[in-house]
């Protein structure tokens, strides 16, 4: 609906397009949003019990815990879920290959990303089990689609030594050429491989932490003198 | 919202709440409910602009409310109370596409006003 006049000048000076319609189901907020929010907001800062040293307001377009530059950060889900194989090993009896798929539309070209990790959580096949001696190998490339660059990239290869923690990988430099803008749908091949034989693990979930600066919105610190 | 301006008194900030849910948008953004932006009123006219209540000083503005008691009329006014500084806010949210974002925005709460 077309929103009356001031609401709509409050959602450009938010530099959003449209008001969102909402989250279609309810969903827990990610645990590293609503910490990022915490540190991040001066006012809840201020009020919060983590009480920053009075005057002193977080660096603009800093995300000081994630230590890069940054005014806008996404927690993107994987858009493949519901498409995937729940098998756990594949048809040759090797273990399964994945493919990720985050939408990145709503990233808009004058965002520079300065950080994109992949978050994976895993769950063995026997729960609780030991998991293989020497851990496991991760590897993550850009998967083949309409518009990929799969291919030009070497994978990303990750030692995991354990599943019980959630897998972190950083694409940037990696699968996701460090200069480069977001492209509008991010498409990864994930493996898991055992180091040692053992049952294949399964994907629980996968998510793209993705931090982004927009200049337009970073003020100078000091004023230009005449 | 806004507290009722007692007694009015010269250029400094006043209390404004701006609440998410007043025009609708509490269903999409998560935090926070509101935020206090605040605004500035009051009469930039002499000692006030000369930062009587200690707010920051400009030197043009002061140079105006003395020529402007001096001759009222005879040029553009009285100076303006305006924000002299600004502090940001965050906004965290669910996005069309489902995802949750966390937006930072600088110069969205007046902290301190002057005239200008």
């Amino acid at each position: 609906p077309t929103l009356p006049g001031p609401a709509a000048a409050l959602l450009q000076a938010l530099g959003l397009r449209d008001a969102p319609g909402g989250a279609p189901t309810p969903r827990p907020v990610p645990p590293i949003m609503w910490r990022l929010f915490r540190r991040q907001d001066p006012q809840e800062t201020r009020a919060g019990p983590r009480r920053t040293s009075p005057g002193t307001t977080p660096r603009p377009c800093h995300v000081e815990e994630l230590g890069v530059a940054g005014n806008i950060v996404r927690h993107v889900r994987d858009r493949g879920a519901p498409a995937r194989p729940p098998e756990l090993t594949s048809a040759a009896g090797s273990c399964p290959e994945w493919t990720v798929v985050f939408d990145l539309s709503a990233v808009e070209p004058d965002e520079h990303p300065s950080r994109a990790r992949l978050e994976l959580r895993f769950a063995e096949a026997v729960a609780g089990a030991a998991g293989p001696v020497g851990g496991w190998e991760l590897s993550v490339a850009l998967a083949a689609g309409p518009g990929s660059m799969a291919g030009r990239e070497a994978p990303l290869r990750l030692a995991v030594p354990s599943l019980r923690a959630p897998v972190r990988a950083e694409l940037l430099g990696a699968a996701w050429a460090r200069n480069a803008s977001a492209p509008c749908t991010l498409r990864l091949a994930l493996a898991l491989r055992p180091r040692s034989p053992a049952t294949c693990a399964r994907l629980a979930e996968a998510a793209l932490l993705l931090v982004t600066v927009d200049p337009r919105l970073c003020h100078p610190l000091v004023r230009q003198r005449r | 919202e806004v507290a009722p301006v007692a007694g009015g008194g010269p250029c400094r900030a006043r209390r404004l709440y701006v609440s998410f849910r007043e025009v609708g948008w509490h269903h999409w953004i998560i935090a926070p409910r509101g935020f206090m932006a605040n605004y500035c009123q009051g009469p930039c006219a002499l000692p006030a602009a000369l930062g009587a209540s200690g707010s920051p000083t400009f030197n043009h503005a002061a140079l105006r409310a003395l020529m402007y008691s001096a001759a009222p009329g005879a040029h553009g006014g009285l100076p303006c109370c305006v924000p002299a500084r600004l502090s940001p806010i965050s906004v965290l949210f669910f996005d069309n596409s489902d995802n949750v974002v966390l937006r930072h925005y600088e110069d969205m709460v007046v902290d301190e006003c002057g005239c200008r």
